[in-house]
């Protein structure tokens, strides 16, 4: 360290820079960016330097969720202080795309449910799910006519619709059919254009323990008033429709969130 | 003030906290850290002398540290001027398989020095 970095100044502005002051080769200049990377590399975390791929695709939520942790720099927390979101002790947010190649998969494009796998194993082994919500764009629809009522309720009930998130337990064999159970419920106005997010912790905790019980989840949109199939079923993006674009697609497409703990607690000093 | 006389001495600042900007684009890790581009960490550096004054955030031990090597400097070293207070930081990064996380790291700003 004492020949690798040079702190420019003495009580003025510095700035790290590596520095070859006493031996100067370019051989040793490499072993120290090697040895400064590796020790804050593993201070971060990381088993090796990240090589993303070009453009890679940032989250506006994740972004949004960055934003909002250093609105105040004085006041910067270990841990997350997200609103209504019980993820107090956690100090990491993961985003995961599904795979995409499900797309294709002929069983999950039947009626206006979807199937999700997120592959959550890169989440490391000593890290503890504090929270995870899944995140669907919903899409407002301009309904200009009013729809026919066809019963005595208000004609308000067929704007809304219900959105069910089912954690698959067991996946369908051949014919058969899948054995789920409801985790999350909510209802949206198809009018309005907005982000829903769904509670799925206890899944993505169960995965997290036992990958091989990671079937995924299959998402479900209904109408509130008699809970049949929706005829408003692409409002919400749930698979991408032939006339979206790819950037518009990675910007709306489902998202999960993972919020862990590391456990790596601040160090109180001793008096 | 003897010293002062002697040889015209300059003397070292004290210990108190220094400028240092870590720029992530400087170790060519921009193209992994999404936010920020790079962070005040700060560092102490100054002289612990005797007497220690109240805003070097001493510990009793180090005034005792301090005592001692203002008669004794051959046998016992100075007090060392270190971070006494630390903040986090929040960092947007893809990983090695290429997912978006956002973590807080505890510990890497220092906010305050002192002698210990």
């Amino acid at each position: 360290e004492s020949t690798a970095t040079r702190m420019s100044g003495d009580g003025e502005d510095s700035k790290l820079t590596v520095g070859t002051a006493s031996n100067g080769g370019k051989g040793s200049k490499q072993e120290v960016i090697q040895a400064f990377e590796s020790s804050l590399l593993s201070m971060f975390g990381l088993k090796s330097r990240p090589r993303p791929r070009k453009n890679p695709v940032i989250p506006q939520y994740m972004l949004d969720l960055y934003l909002e942790q250093v609105k105040n720099p004085d006041d910067i927390q270990v841990n997350f202080n997200i609103r209504d979101k019980s993820v107090s002790s956690a100090n990491t947010a993961r985003s995961f795309f599904h795979r995409e190649t499900e797309e294709d998969y002929e069983e999950s494009r039947v009626g206006s449910s979807r199937h999700y796998r997120f592959q959550i194993d890169t989440i490391p082994d000593n890290e503890v799910v504090t929270g995870a919500e899944l995140r669907l764009y919903c899409q407002g629809i301009n309904i200009s006519s009013p729809m026919t009522n066809t019963d005595d309720r208000p004609s308000e009930y067929q704007f809304l619709h219900r959105i069910n998130v089912h954690e698959i337990l067991e996946p369908a064999d051949e014919g058969g059919e899948s054995i789920k159970r409801l985790i999350d419920s909510k209802v949206v106005d198809i009018r309005n254009s907005s982000w829903e997010s769904f509670d799925i912790r206890p899944a993505v905790a169960k995965w997290k323990a036992s990958q091989e019980e990671n079937h995924g989840v299959e998402v479900e949109l209904t109408e509130v008033q008699n809970s049949q199939i929706s005829p408003h079923k692409d409002h919400v993006r749930l698979r991408r429709s032939s006339d979206l674009a790819a950037s518009e697609w990675q910007r709306q497409r489902p998202l999960l969130i993972t919020y862990t703990d590391d456990g790596k607690r601040p160090t109180r000093s001793k008096r | 003030n003897s010293e002062r006389k002697k040889g015209g001495r300059k003397l070292k600042p004290n210990c108190r906290r220094r400028s240092l900007y870590v720029d992530f684009s400087d170790v060519g890790w921009n193209d992994w850290i999404v936010a920020p581009p790079g962070y005040n960490a700060f560092y102490c550096d100054g002289e612990c002398p005797f007497p220690l004054a109240d805003h070097l955030n001493s510990t009793n031990h180090a005034i005792v540290q301090t005592l001692v090597h203002s008669v004794k400097a051959s046998a016992v070293p100075q007090a060392c001027c270190v971070p006494t207070e630390l903040s986090p930081i929040s960092m947007l990064y893809l990983d090695e398989y290429d997912k978006v996380i956002l973590k807080n790291y505890q510990e890497m700003v220092v906010e305050g020095c002192g002698c210990r």
